[in-house]
């Protein structure tokens, strides 16, 4: 299977 | 103090039903202007971000920001109880911790009155910038959500190829292969039946269909998707509401 990206880091700051 | 009143129960009813099948544990942000949400899921693969304008409400009041945290199981188990004619009044103090939720029934003179325990839920707070996309996809949700549930059907993997006239959806699995083109036209009877195409770019994206399964789910609440694809960046599919959007922003899998 093609591996999946993630969301990338900078959409997700705390 | 929030009071905040849908005309019918069956919006906020299928707002929640839209996402809750992604994420589940959602702070609720409501503030003078409306309510927004944002939430990742298990797998940090989609991010949901939903905003409700104070003009989708019959009536709206927040004096002051309150965080409203829920688990979307629970709330939906709640919206369950009421009919889709009802009307819902959300109700919370500033400091609650608990949600009031009064559906009533204007004919029949019936009130039903629902509680629901919040939950501290520590959550990222996420930051969602205004990003360049290569390609800007508008068309009915009914057509993306038929095309994404036939293909799925025969792989996990779903590809989108955008060019300058066609928008192609493949699939390739272990039973068989699948593609659906489709391209721009204006429908002048309906226009909300027409394809609208802006491309910058051609993109080739593949995506996880149980992602895209989740997302057709919103189609309940517009009978047009927005889909913007960069070759850079999660793609973004979005419902509009009458005031306000229920976006997701999909990471696509490693293009060979």
């Amino acid at each position: 299977p093609i591996p999946q990206n993630k969301i990338p880091s900078y959409f997700i700051n705390r | 103090m929030l009071e905040a009143k849908f005309e019918q129960a069956s919006l906020f009813k299928r707002i929640i039903d839209g996402f809750k099948d992604c994420v589940q544990l959602v702070n609720f942000q409501c503030k003078e202007d409306g309510i927004i949400a944002q939430a990742v899921d298990d797998s940090r693969v989609l991010l949901v971000s939903l905003e409700i304008g104070k003009d989708a409400f019959q009536e709206f009041r927040c004096d002051h920001p309150i965080t409203l945290g829920m688990d979307l199981n629970s709330l939906s188990k709640i919206l369950r109880c009421g009919n889709n004619t009802d009307s819902l009044t959300l109700i919370a103090d500033d400091t609650p911790d608990s949600l009031l939720l009064l559906f009533e029934d204007t004919k029949r003179e019936r009130i039903s009155e629902y509680s629901l325990k919040l939950m501290d839920i520590d959550a990222d707070f996420l930051k969602i910038e205004e990003l360049q996309y290569d390609t800007t996809i508008m068309m009915p949700s009914a057509d993306f959500s038929k095309t994404v549930r036939d293909l799925s059907q025969l792989s996990d993997s779903l590809n989108i190829l955008v060019t300058k006239e066609t928008i192609k959806f493949v699939t390739d699995g272990d039973i068989g292969s699948g593609s659906v083109i489709m391209k721009p036209f204006i429908d002048m009877e309906n226009p909300d039946e027409s394809i609208k195409l802006e491309m910058e770019q051609p993109v080739d994206l593949t995506f996880g269909s149980k992602y895209l399964l989740d997302i057709v789910k919103g189609s309940a609440l517009s009978n047009k998707i927005g889909i913007r694809l960069s070759s850079e960046a999660p793609a973004l599919f979005q419902f509009d509401l009458t005031s306000g959007f229920l976006q997701f922003f999909l990471a696509p899998k490693f293009s060979d």
